[in-house]
C-alpha cells in the first residue's frame, strides 16, 4: 500500500527529545527505527507510482537503503541500470552520487547522453567493516549529477568490459597517431 | 616526505607530512589562509566524584577532567586519489583500533568522543550555534545572559545543541561546520571548537532512562560510528550565502531511485 501518512507519523514520533538526543532506552531506540522503516517502506511504493505516472514507464524500481554504508545489491551485480535523482528543493542542485559496485570501469551518460567524468573508489575497511553482511561491493563509483528544482534526470550506467576497455584504447591510440 | 594536498578550483587542503592530519585550508577564491589542526578526542565519562555523585549518563554530560584525551597524534594518511570529480583521504585506522570497538569495555572508563578543530582566529570566547537550523544563536563561553554564572562544569557547562551547523569567527574569517545529525558542540577554548560525536557510557545518570548510554545494548558488541562534517572557510560576509544553501542540500538531499530498465525520459521540473 502506497502512502505517505505512515512515515509522516513516524517523523512525528521522532520529533520527541529521546529520539533527537538519545534519552531513551535502547528499546525505544529500536522503535522509533522500526516505524521510521515501516514509513519509509510504504512511501517508496508511492515514488514509484509517482515515477510511473510522471514518466509513463511502468516497471520496478529499487531502492538502496543502505547507500549509507556502501551497500546495494542491484548496483554490485547489474552491469547497466539507470538512475533516478529526485530533487525535493525549489532550484536546481547538484550532487556527488556514490554508488557501490564490483567493478573497475564505468561510463555514466546524463539525460541528454552525454558522457559524464567519474571516478571508481575502493571502499574503506570501516565502511566494510559498518555494512556487515548487507553488501559485498569493493568499490564506489562517484560522479557528479544534477537535478532540476521539484523534479528528476536520469543517469545511465555501464560496467566497461575489458573488451570495451582495449577498444577504446586502441581507438584513442590511433587518434593519436592520426 | 611532501605534504599531501587536495585541491579544486575552490580550495586547497594541505595535510600535515608527519602526522597525516588537516595542517591547512586555503580558500582559493578568497585568498584566506586558515592554519587548522583537527583531531579525534575523548572525555573520560565521570563516574561521580567527591564534588558530586552525578555520573554522565544519558542527560548528563559530566567528563571527569577539562581536558580530553588524544585519539592518535598521528592518522596514518595512507591513500591518496583524486580527479576532477573527487577527492579522498583516508585516514587509517585512526579511532576505531582504539576507542569505538568497546569490545569487552575492559578498561571500565565511558567514553565521549569528540572532534575538535583549532585555529589561530581570535574569537573572545564566542562561537554560534543554529537553533533547529533556523536561527543562529550567539553563545559565550561561561556566560548566560540573564543570570551571574557560577560555572561548576567547565566542558559540559558550556555544551550547547547543535543541530545542524557551529563557527566561529573573527572580524574577517569564518570557519563554520555542517553536522549530518543533531551532535553537542562548544568552544572551550578560543579559535577552536569541538562537535560531540559520539558516546558511549558504562553509568546510569539516575535522570529516569534507567540505563546506561551503550548502543546497542550489549558491551561486548562493538559500534562503528560514521559521519560527514562538512566545513568552510570564508569571509564572514560571504559565509552564511555558503552554509545556508549548503545545509538545504544536504538535509533535503537528493533521493536515488535505481532501475535495470529503459530510461525514464522525464526531465523538466
Amino acid at each position: 500500500k502506497a502512502d505517505s501518512f505512515t512515515l509522516k507519523e513516524a517523523m512525528a514520533v521522532a520529533q520527541h527529545h529521546d529520539a533527537v538526543s538519545g534519552t531513551e532506552k535502547q528499546h525505544v531506540a529500536d522503535d522509533y527505527a522500526k516505524r521510521l522503516a515501516a514509513g519509509w517502506s510504504r512511501c517508496q511504493v508511492l515514488v514509484s507510482n509517482a515515477l510511473a505516472s510522471l514518466s509513463g514507464i511502468k516497471q520496478n524500481v529499487h531502492f538502496c537503503n543502505y547507500l549509507n554504508v556502501s551497500a546495494c545489491r542491484l548496483t554490485e551485480a547489474a552491469s547497466n541500470f539507470t538512475v533516478v535523482l529526485y530533487n525535493p528543493l525549489p532550484r536546481r542542485v547538484t550532487w556527488n552520487v556514490r554508488l557501490p559496485m564490483n567493478g573497475t570501469s564505468y561510463t555514466v551518460t546524463d539525460p541528454k547522453g552525454k558522457t559524464v567524468p567519474n571516478k571508481v573508489m575502493q571502499v574503506s575497511a570501516f565502511t566494510k567493516q559498518v555494512r556487515q553482511d548487507k553488501g559485498s561491493a569493493v568499490n564506489e563509483l562517484v560522479f557528479q549529477a544534477a537535478a532540476p528544482a521539484l523534479g528528476f534526470s536520469t543517469y545511465s550506467v555501464s560496467r566497461l568490459t575489458e573488451d570495451s576497455l582495449w577498444r577504446r584504447l586502441a581507438q584513442r591510440a590511433q587518434k593519436t597517431q592520426l | 616526505g611532501d605534504s599531501l594536498q587536495l585541491q579544486n578550483e575552490y580550495y586547497k587542503v594541505t595535510f600535515d607530512s608527519d602526522t597525516g592530519l588537516v595542517s591547512q585550508i586555503e580558500n582559493l577564491h578568497k585568498g584566506i589562509n586558515l592554519p587548522i589542526t583537527q583531531n579525534f578526542y575523548w572525555y573520560n565519562a565521570s563516574i561521580g566524584d567527591a564534588k558530586s555523585s552525578q555520573a554522565s549518563g544519558a542527560y548528563i554530560f559530566r567528563p571527569d577532567s577539562f581536558n580530553p584525551l588524544l585519539i592518535s597524534k598521528t592518522a596514518k594518511t595512507y591513500v591518496v586519489k583524486h580527479n576532477a570529480v573527487y577527492g579522498e583521504v583516508i585516514l587509517g585506522a585512526l579511532i576505531n583500533k582504539d576507542v569505538s570497538s568497546g569490545k569487552g569495555q575492559r578498561d571500565r572508563w565511558g567514553k565521549e568522543i569528540i572532534s575538535r578543530f583549532k585555529t589561530p582566529l581570535q574569537t573572545n570566547a564566542t562561537f554560534y550555534t543554529d537553533a533547529n537550523g533556523r536561527e543562529i544563536l550567539q553563545r559565550r563561553r561561561d556566560y548566560r545572559a540573564t543570570w551571574k554564572l557560577e560555572q561548576t562544569e567547565p566542558v559540559a557547562g558550556n555544551y550547547y545543541p547543535v543541530n545542524s551547523r557551529i563557527y566561529i569567527k573573527d572580524g574577517k574569517q569564518q570557519l563554520t561546520v555542517l553536522t549530518d545529525r543533531s551532535q553537542g558542540g562548544s568552544s572551550i577554548m578560543d579559535g577552536s571548537f569541538e562537535l560531540m560525536l559520539h558516546r558511549r557510557l558504562l553509568y546510569d545518570d539516575h535522570r529516569g532512562v534507567d540505563e546506561p548510554l551503550s548502543e546497542p545494548g550489549d558491551y561486548n558488541v562493538g559500534l562503528v560510528v560514521r559521519g560527514k562534517h562538512i566545513l568552510f572557510l570564508d569571509t564572514v560576509d560571504a559565509s552564511a550565502d555558503l552554509h545556508r544553501p549548503q545545509a538545504q542540500q544536504e538535509f533535503m538531499s537528493p533521493q536515488i531511485v535505481l532501475s535495470t530498465g529503459q530510461q525514464y525520459p522525464y526531465w523538466m521540473g
